[in-house]
């Protein structure tokens, strides 16, 4: 199963991928 | 960018710490970074078709909402955001049922196909979500190939100052996620970077002094489990104490089947306890004599 992170540029998608995922 | 993240479950370290398994394995849930979400240049309020059909690639969405003043200082909207990206999945839908609308009136049949789209295209029109609709399951079933995007479980995450981390999600931004039909959350991913660089013992004390009672890790993963439907099966032995991610409502049939498709082939029939019940008799014997297994 996969979830998909998506937002606005500049919403700080990437730095929560990275918290949660890292 | 893909990242697999282990769902922690109280009950496999219960059951690790009474069998002493060789191996301890927790349910996993894979997620995807996708490139920002971006408008395609000749309709502004269009997702481009890339990130369209990267988005339907996914079973649930996450969508990160701006919760902090932007690099020019302008305060967040993140109900206004919201709103916009939902417009974007609902307009991503409508053109995909508008094009299979034209092809099935040059084709015969298709009957509940035509009828249950001519019902959904207004909706849609008037910008309501397919997951708000409380759709069947034969309709469900019946849509499942085209992938509609508003219609994929949603999580929203309000990405807030590390300051506001303790602070309830403002009821706008709730109000507005449900009427999205989506579960909503509010998160620092700032702090959240600075926990998880923290020893697991000064975790809780840095925490506690936050006013939070656990990181917003446990809860996000826990609302990502939630929001693919999925619940865990649980086996132990000496071993492997393991947790099986099932759909809810699957069988024991199919899901004897994860474990093994030999057993899924051979199945006769499946002794279960509950949890519950093992953890108050203490062991599997003890559930037979007391007829829980």
């Amino acid at each position: 199963m996969k979830v998909g992170l998506t937002g606005f540029p500049g919403a700080g998608k990437t730095t929560v991928f990275n918290a949660l995922t890292g | 960018n893909l990242g697999v993240i282990k769902v922690p479950d109280a009950r496999v370290d219960a059951l690790a710490a009474i069998y002493q398994p060789r191996k301890t394995t927790y349910a996993e849930v894979s997620f995807v970074d996708f490139p920002p979400a971006r408008s395609a240049p000749e309709r502004r309020t269009v997702l481009d078709a890339a990130t369209v059909a990267q988005l339907r690639d996914a079973d649930a969405l996450v969508e990160v909402v701006r919760g902090f003043p932007d690099v020019a200082g302008a305060p967040p909207t993140p109900a206004a955001d919201l709103e916009s990206f939902a417009a974007e999945l609902v307009l991503a839908d409508l053109a995909v049922i508008e094009k299979r609308l034209e092809r099935l009136k040059k084709e015969k049949g298709h009957e509940r196909e035509r009828a249950l789209l001519e019902r959904l295209a207004p909706s849609l029109e008037a910008g309501t979500p397919l997951r708000t609709l409380g759709l069947a399951p034969e309709e469900r079933a019946l849509l499942a190939g085209f992938a509609f995007l508003s219609l994929r479980p949603l999580l929203v995450v309000l990405n807030v100052p590390e300051a506001a981390a303790a602070v309830p999600l403002p009821e706008e931004v709730a109000a507005r996620a449900r009427a999205e039909g989506a579960e909503a959350m509010a998160l620092s991913a700032r702090l959240e970077a600075e926990i998880a660089e923290l020893e697991p013992a000064d975790r809780d004390a840095f925490l506690a002094d936050l006013g939070l009672a656990e990181s917003a890790r446990a809860r996000f993963i826990r609302a990502s489990y939630a929001l693919l439907d999925l619940i865990s099966f649980l086996t132990t032995g000496e071993d492997e104490c393991r947790a099986w991610p099932i759909r809810r409502g699957t069988t024991a049939l199919k899901a004897a089947g994860k474990v093994h498709s030999d057993i899924e082939r051979g199945f006769i029939r499946a002794e279960v306890i509950a949890y519950d019940e093992f953890m108050r008799l203490g062991s599997e014997a003890k559930c037979r004599e007391a007829g829980k297994l």
